[in-house]
């Protein structure tokens, strides 16, 4: 007898094979795969001795403690039993092979000389998730909830909201540390919309990324046990968002859709030792977190293209209305964006606008500067003129002449734009007091 | 000045009294420019001053806005920066006041008034102001009668007709030595006291251009022949206007 190293396939031979098998010999094979495969068995080549019912030379196949046959002959001798192509195939990871020829191998005084066998086998994965494959007797539990299956093996697992027990087959309700990290997802008490079992202690948590907003849709049935007078006294449905509770639910009345604003909820669901009532199911989806609407502090500042919902990772630009700066504290600002950030706050304030100021003109040498609207005001479009202190100077402007306006880049500039100050040029030759002859 | 008249505040609000090498006179240009007669800062046959202009503009005193010599020592001078002097001028020949022009540049330019305003230069294109008998005015703080004057006096004479100047000058005994060239002209009376004297120079002579309504120098106070005895000599600025603007332009 020769145990077969347990590969997952091998061939058998007849003793000798491919030569002619000798008399008197018995040889039995114990083919063992792993646990997890059957046993499939094909004869590649089969030549032996036909006798009635396989009485002088034959190969006997068993597995699961059972006879698979007693086949002997050549293909397409009248006696014996030869296999041809069929594929033995176990139930379990084992299978016996006994091979017995007698004493001669003649037939009217002519031994002929036949060769023997040769099998084939390979193990195949069991699906022991095919309840056919589980045999009446099959002393493996089954899964409670669901069977997964691989090759070599299966395994089992539970309902959202179920562990699998250490037996690794059966479930137990475990939702005490239930994680959702997708963007939207179901989730709901053990067994809904079967009553959920008592002396629960769940608790789901949803973590989404940072800047997404949870929205909690109930599905209907909405059925906790509740009381009419006492709030929830029995069974209890709490929803906290970043630890602040948003509520807690019971009764038959559905809480709708909840808005979290936040991207961390935990739902607590706490029962007691009785009850039928057929539990909750949500429908939780996500989008990213709102900011508020940003307004304008006054009527100087431009929003660029405005959106009615600002979210996660939105931002909006600011500028100023020609004439105005950006102002944030006491800082002028070339420009401002601001970004929603993931707490659905804005990530800096609203800055205002403020009129441009070119301050104080430049000063004119020998001349003088007024103000043409309101006098000191040297705001954004205030103008100013230049004047020379005539008659002893007179001014030299650019094509732009003398007055200038306060630009939108805080500057003072002539009709022509040019920030370039007048100058006052003497006058020559003009006395006041020139002298005049009067006698003749 | 002589056969002058006291000049009223602000008449001659361009004219610069000078102390140099003694007293002389000037005339404001633009803001920050004197036009003055070169001699008053390199006196002819002047033994020792090596010329050294950056020394004589450290040294010059110039002051401006007032009639009176009091008033204006009283008010200050004003420093001088740089002395351009014209490269024909030659302090070494006596005869010769060829190129007796000079530019001084204030350290600060001076704030325009009533009684400090500068004088116009004349148009080149204009020779009408050298005609013989044109009437100008020539004010100074020079001599008057053998005393220095200490208010500003002025007068006006006639320019005179280039012949007439050198016939005159040659039955001058002296005057046969003098240069006078293309770049003077003379004015005054042959036989009237009324002519400028020293501590004129460097004063100008003025003409009111009766096109623009403006005074405008056509001559510096360079030279003559005693004072009051005949025609005074002028430097005949509208020959060096593209020297004078070189200068004043540039800067």
């Amino acid at each position: 007898s020769s145990p077969v190293p347990s590969k997952l396939y091998g061939e058998i031979r007849s003793p000798g094979y491919p030569k002619p098998y000798p008399n008197n010999n018995i040889s039995t094979w114990d083919i063992h795969i792993p646990k997890g495969y059957v046993l499939k068995l094909t004869f590649r080549y089969f030549d032996l001795e036909p006798s009635e019912s396989c009485f002088y030379d034959y190969v006997k196949i068993k597995a699961d403690k059972k006879n698979l046959g007693r086949y002997c002959g050549q293909l397409g001798s009248n006696t014996g039993n030869h296999p041809g192509r069929k594929e033995f195939v176990s139930k379990g990871n084992r299978m016996h092979l006994a091979f017995h020829s007698d004493f001669s191998n003649e037939d009217n005084g002519t031994v002929i000389p036949y060769k023997g066998f040769l099998a084939y086998y390979q193990a195949v994965d069991l699906d022991e998730c095919d309840p056919n494959n589980a045999d009446e007797k099959d002393e493996r539990p089954q899964c409670q909830h669901f069977c997964h299956n691989y090759v070599g093996g299966y395994f089992c697992s539970c309902r959202a909201g179920y562990q699998l027990q250490s037996d690794h087959h059966t479930c137990k309700v475990e939702c005490s540390s239930e994680l959702f990290t997708e963007a939207s997802g179901y989730l709901s008490s053990p067994e809904y919309p079967q009553p959920y079992p008592e002396d629960l202690q769940c608790n789901y948590s949803i973590r989404l990324q940072k800047g997404l907003s949870i929205i909690l849709k109930f599905l209907e049935p909405f059925e906790i046990d509740d009381h009419q007078q006492v709030h929830c006294p029995y069974d209890q449905l709490k929803i906290q968002a970043r630890g602040r509770e948003i509520g807690e639910f019971c009764g038959k009345k559905s809480p709708g859709s909840i808005e979290t604003n936040s991207n961390e909820v935990d739902i607590l669901f706490f029962t007691d030792e009785s009850g039928f009532s057929r539990g909750w199911k949500i429908h939780y989806t996500s989008e990213k977190i709102r900011c508020p609407q940003p307004v304008p502090l006054d009527q100087f500042t431009i929003i660029t293209d405005m959106q009615p919902v600002y979210q996660f990772q939105d931002y909006f630009v600011v500028s100023c209305k020609t004439g105005y700066n950006l102002i944030q504290g006491n800082q002028k600002l070339l420009s401002f964006t601001a970004v929603c950030q993931a707490d659905g706050t804005w990530h800096q304030s609203m800055p205002r606008c403020e009129i441009v100021k070119c301050g104080t003109p430049a000063n004119l040498t020998n001349g003088a500067f007024s103000y043409v609207n309101k006098p000191g005001n040297d705001n954004y479009q205030s103008v100013i003129a230049y004047r020379c202190n005539e008659p002893y100077y007179h001014i030299v402007t650019g094509t732009g002449g003398e007055r200038f306006t306060c630009s939108p880049e805080g500057t003072w500039v002539d009709q022509d734009g040019q920030t370039r100050t007048p100058a006052c040029l003497p006058v020559c030759g003009k006395p006041d007091n020139p002298v005049t002859e009067i006698q003749r | 000045i002589l056969g002058g008249k006291r000049a009223a505040l602000g008449s001659f609000p361009w004219q610069a009294l000078t102390h140099i090498h003694g007293r002389g006179g000037g005339a404001l240009l633009g803001d920050r420019w004197i036009l003055t007669a070169a001699h008053t800062i390199l006196p002819k046959g002047a033994v020792g001053s090596n010329g050294d202009l950056e020394q004589l503009a450290q040294e010059a005193n110039v002051f401006l806005g007032h009639t009176s010599v009091e008033e204006l020592h009283r008010m200050g001078n004003h420093p001088v920066r740089r002395i351009f002097i014209h490269p024909d001028y030659n302090p070494n020949d006596e005869y010769n006041f060829n190129g007796d022009i000079a530019l001084m540049e204030l350290k600060h330019p001076v704030t325009l008034g009533p009684t400090l305003l500068p004088i116009c230069l004349p148009d080149s294109a204009n020779t009408t102001f050298y005609r013989d008998g044109h009437m100008g005015y020539v004010s100074g703080f020079g001599v008057e009668k053998n005393f220095i004057s200490n208010e500003l006096k002025y007068v006006s004479l006639p320019s005179i007709a280039r012949d007439t100047c050198r016939r005159w000058l040659l039955s001058k005994g002296t005057g046969k030595r003098m240069v006078f060239s293309e770049n003077m002209f003379c004015a005054g009376f042959p036989r009237v006291i009324q002519d400028t004297c020293q501590g004129d120079s460097g004063s100008v002579f003025t003409v009111l251009d009766a096109q623009s309504g403006r005074w405008v120098a056509t001559g510096i106070v360079s030279w003559g022949i005693g004072c009051g005895k005949g025609y005074g000599f002028y430097t005949k600025i509208i020959n060096y206007l593209d020297w004078i603007k070189g200068i004043v332009r540039e800067d």
